[in-house]
């Protein structure tokens, strides 16, 4: 493992216990899209079936846990929690999970390594993940005013993306026989949604104001 | 018949 991959992890990690964090602390889901959480579990749900029957290291299969076990518990707490589910904008939330599913679902039967079960639900996983930001972006186009947190959520999964992207052209050069197309185009796709938000991060960043969207 | 590489990442 190089550093860019361990420095994608842990922004991934350190994104999902910011979330943890506000949703588990100040029990509130203000500003955070369910739709988006939900893919993502779904995401996770179809990438990681290997996890009991491919060991790769202890590392790889805690982390895997960890993705799942958060996934579900953010969707769980915004669903059923008698209080952070208060906080949910379910109305300012109306992205269609289908559109994004079902596409990424036809496209992966086309696209993929092998046309078999599992490595077709892991492409699919991969082309989900590369959209799944979309509902929540749209969410903050809407309510426009973004707490701290969802800033910083949202911010270390896109700077996840990226130390991926490093750690492929890492890997490229000094593994042979490294190339993978679909997971480098989903992924750079992928980062490239969080283009515009980078921008304004670290606009409000710069100037020392909180961040807003343009309307 | 092993997993491909991209599969060790998460």
């Amino acid at each position: 493992m190089n550093i860019f991959r361990f420095a994608g992890d842990m922004t991934h990690l350190a994104s999902v216990l910011v979330l943890l964090l506000k949703i588990h602390t100040i029990k509130s889901c203000a500003g955070v899209s369910l739709k988006t959480q939900e893919l993502y579990a779904i995401v996770f749900a179809t990438r990681y079936l290997d996890i009991f029957t491919d060991f790769i290291s202890l590392y790889n299969t805690f982390m895997k846990l960890v993705f799942l076990g958060s996934s579900f518990s953010i969707v769980w707490y915004m669903r059923s929690h008698k209080i952070v589910r208060r906080s949910y904008d379910k109305d300012q939330d109306t992205f269609r999970h289908y559109f994004l599913i079902v596409p990424c679902l036809l496209l992966a039967m086309i696209i993929n390594e092998k046309f078999t079960f599992r490595e077709v639900l892991w492409t699919f996983s991969l082309f989900l993940e590369a959209v799944a930001i979309l509902p929540q972006l749209v969410l903050l186009q809407r309510t426009r005013n973004i707490d701290n947190l969802t800033g910083q959520y949202i911010f270390l999964l896109g700077a996840y993306r990226a130390f991926y992207i490093f750690n492929w052209i890492y890997r490229y050069f000094t593994e042979p026989h490294y190339v993978h197309w679909i997971p480098w185009i989903a992924g750079l796709l992928q980062t490239l949604l969080y283009g515009d938000f980078f921008y304004y991060y670290f606009h409000s960043w710069k100037n020392n104001k909180k961040l807003q969207l343009p309307a | 018949d092993t997993e491909p590489k991209s599969h060790d990442e998460l």
